[in-house]
């Protein structure tokens, strides 16, 4: 019987996390940062199911904003795929009066992604 | 593509601010920014991430080079040399966490070991506010291997307290060689200006959106 292969159909994608590399060159930054060369934020992208599983961390918020899309008002927004947890990075900088900096700056890298 | 309105409302937060100031002086020399890049992949690993196990007791470490000095004397087993830097800490971000003088290459490059005292002398920087009441802060015995540094952090922070966080200082160095293997007749290597010792500022940002230290301050017995 005829049917559909299997990954035929354009099946959505849910809310995960995406690798991506920037180059500090890319960025525009090399007079500045003497060190990493590049940096590795990530991104979060993909559609939030309608019934929000336990390792989204979804707040209640989220689940209720849901439930209203679906049940109440179509026009509110289901929740946002966005970043759960992060990671720092750190930078070695050139600053303008002649010193060399570094830095720890915190929530750089996305490591987990969220529906809320 | 992008608005010039939103681009410019963005660099107005301080992470962009401080990416992306004005072009550096090319000033750095070979010395400072390989001890830099020494400490970073101590800290960090190639890609940027901090290890768990560091232990820089601080969330930033900037290294200030002198900003004026006097030429390096150095007769017989003496090495004698005058040196400026200008101190700036922003109080109601930065909370200094220690203060490090590293000790210039031409001793270590030397090969024989040094007895110095290093002595302090701030200067207000305010017109007929010159402080000139010279302190010991550091009598170290130094040895030809490795970098090493001289703890001034009590000294910095009882002057920052003082002058609210804008001052200048003078450091003079009085090392004499110690006899090694009977002679002070080793010729002096490495006089360049690049091989001026300099300040390192370890401190934590209290402003929100920095990374909170939690690994105790690691201090370098003597």
């Amino acid at each position: 019987q005829a049917g559909d292969a299997p990954g035929s159909r354009m099946e959505p994608k849910f809310c995960s996390l995406h690798p991506l590399q920037v180059t500090i060159k890319s960025l525009g930054w090399t007079n500045w940062v003497i060190a990493p060369d590049r940096l590795y934020p990530n991104y979060c992208q993909g559609l939030c199911p309608r019934i929000l599983r336990k390792g989204l961390n979804s707040p209640n918020h989220a689940i209720i904003q849901n439930l209203v899309n679906e049940l109440v008002n179509q026009r509110v927004p289901r929740p946002c795929c966005v970043p759960y947890q992060y990671s720092p990075i750190s930078i070695l900088l050139k600053e303008d009066n002649g010193t060399i900096l570094y830095k720890e700056w915190k929530d750089m890298n996305a490591q987990s992604c969220t529906c809320r | 593509r992008v608005n010039p309105q939103s681009l410019a409302a963005a660099f107005e937060l301080p992470f962009l601010q401080e990416m992306t100031g004005k072009t550096p002086k090319s000033s750095f020399t070979g010395q400072s920014l390989q001890y830099m890049r020494d400490l970073y992949y101590r800290s960090a690993s190639p890609e940027g991430l901090p290890w768990e196990n560091r232990t820089l007791g601080a969330t930033s470490v900037r290294l200030v080079p002198a900003s004026a000095w006097t030429g390096i004397s150095t007769r017989g087993p003496w090495y004698v040399q005058s040196l400026e830097y200008p101190m700036a800490m922003d109080w109601e971000r930065q909370i200094l966490v220690r203060t490090a003088v590293v000790y210039p290459s031409v001793l270590r490059r030397s090969g024989t070991q040094f007895l110095c005292q290093v002595k302090a002398e701030t200067r207000e920087n305010k017109p007929n506010a010159v402080e000139r009441a010279f302190q010991v802060v550091s009598t170290q015995s130094y040895k030809p291997t490795a970098w090493q540094e001289s703890d001034i952090t009590a000294y910095i922070r009882q002057r920052l307290r003082k002058a609210r966080g804008w001052f200048s200082f003078w450091l003079h160095w009085e090392c004499r060689r110690q006899r090694a293997r009977g002679s002070f007749r080793t010729r002096w290597r490495g006089k360049a200006n690049s091989d001026t010792p300099f300040l390192l500022l370890y401190f934590n940002d209290t402003q929100q959106g920095y990374q909170e230290v939690g690994t105790p301050l690691h201090r370098r017995v003597r």
